[in-house]
């Protein structure tokens, strides 16, 4: 069947914050994870690093504000730890 | 600033560069040239100089690069990542590679190759990337015209911990980042638009919604590339659903945030005379239709139906609008008053009694 957009659209929005977190901000995690498992507390603490180092509001969530900075293009060295 | 984890740096203070190969995007005297300006960037400020070399290992190599280019940080295609470099160091360090996917430019179409290399040599030269938002190692990109760009002091300071002070007798100082909730923040100008408020400063903007506690700094040039910074005035015509902006004699023309007319148009085209040189402040009184314009210790009064300047005018402010002096650095009307901004003061005047009816902090608006 097909997928619902909404669906689709929040898959690509959970690729996105781990793959953001993952390239710049040392996120460890296995590939199935998403937010569903042992990894949600790493995954939360490196989204509040992201969001603090921008100056967002921190929430732990890839909330609007959040996405809009990881969707910006920028530079490819990470935030934390070359 | 941040710099580098283990303060990598370079020992020597005589660097070699070398660009290895060039994009299809530019002719090569552009990106020759771009190279060479974001060099210059960091020579400026620090002790540090630059020559460049044509074959055989350079200190710092540039290159065009696609996909995966085998340094285990591999490029996405257009759009995302742009480029990245190395800490200083043999071999690969100090390297630069641009995504050859992205369309490189010397203007504000695609990524302008001067910014993002500039950016780059930051890293080759041991800096991260910065917390500070207007500073040139924040890791998102922003455009600001070439010519116009001067190295934000947050980034000088990080290069200068590293390397030292420049060797030039006068040290370069730097534009630095308004701070929201500074108590000493003052505005070059302040409009309303389809009920935001924008707050003009340098080369930032911020941008509020009345209703709401957010409030949002911008770069001018991420929303209008071809405006400069620096807007001394301000006003919304809410009946044409346009913003007028004002630098100098010329003034430009916002729907939205779209700009109306390519190239800007001149004050005097509204019947101020020659010898007014600038405008510090304007607000339109959406009752009247009218537009009021500061100058000095006077103002004008422009009729929008008529598009006209009113008879007997400049005036003194001061007869109008008792308790406001001159030097008025922003005005704007919200409800029924209007707010003058007077450096890091903001009075509230209520026109049906024509006086101030209460003095704030300029930035009052932010929440802070």
């Amino acid at each position: 069947l097909p997928v619902a957009p909404e669906t689709e659209d929040e898959d690509k929005n959970i690729q996105l914050v781990e793959n953001y977190l993952r390239n710049f901000y040392k996120l460890e995690t296995d590939k199935q994870s998403h937010f569903k498992n042992k990894n949600v507390n790493s995954l939360t603490e490196k989204l509040e690093e992201m969001q603090a180092f921008f100056g967002l509001k921190v929430t732990g969530k890839p909330d609007v504000d959040t996405l809009e900075v990881m969707k910006k293009p920028r530079c490819g060295v990470p935030d934390i730890g070359q | 600033y941040v710099l580098t984890d283990g303060n990598p740096k370079w020992e020597r203070k005589d660097l070699t560069y070398r660009i290895v190969n060039y994009t299809p995007d530019m002719n090569s005297a552009d990106v020759d040239k771009a190279i060479q300006k974001a060099f210059k960037v960091w020579s400026d400020v620090s002790p540090l100089t630059f020559k460049r070399i044509y074959d055989g290992n350079a200190d710092i190599m540039m290159s065009f690069e696609t996909g995966d280019h085998r340094d285990n940080s591999p490029f996405d295609g257009p759009d995302g990542l742009l480029a990245h470099a190395f800490q200083p160091g043999n071999g690969i360090g100090g390297d630069v590679h641009f995504d050859e996917a992205e369309s490189w430019t010397k203007g504000s179409n695609g990524y302008n190759l001067f910014l993002v290399a500039a950016h780059e040599l930051g890293h080759a030269l041991g800096l991260s990337h910065s917390t500070d938002p207007g500073a040139l190692m924040y890791p998102t990109y922003s455009y600001t015209e070439p010519n116009e760009f001067r190295l934000p002091q947050d980034d000088i300071n990080g290069i200068q911990t590293v390397y030292g002070h420049s060797d030039n007798p006068v040290q370069p100082t730097g534009p630095t980042t308004p701070v929201t909730c500074d108590p000493k923040l003052t505005f070059d100008a302040v409009a309303t638009m389809r009920g935001e408020l924008l707050f003009f400063k340098g080369r930032y903007f911020w941008r509020k919604h009345p209703q709401m506690t957010e409030v949002e700094l911008n770069f001018i040039s991420l929303f209008w590339p071809s405006l400069p910074s620096g807007i001394q005035a301000a006003y919304e015509n809410v009946e044409r659903d346009q913003v007028f902006l004002f630098k100098e004699n010329k003034y430009w023309v916002l729907s939205g945030y779209e700009l109306v007319y390519n190239h800007p148009k001149s004050i005097y085209d509204l019947g101020f005379p020659k010898n007014v040189k600038r405008i510090n402040a304007a607000f339109n009184d959406k009752n009247t239709g009218k537009t009021y314009f500061f100058v000095g210790g006077k103002y004008w009064r422009y009729d929008e139906n008529r598009q006209a300047m009113d008879q007997g005018y400049p005036k003194k402010i001061i007869n109008e609008f008792r308790g406001i002096s001159k030097n008025v650095d922003a005005a704007f009307q919200n409800g029924r008053y209007i707010y003058f901004f007077i450096g890091t003061r903001q009075f509230q005047f209520d026109p049906n009694v024509k006086r101030v009816v209460s003095v704030m902090k300029s930035n009052s608006w932010f929440n802070c």
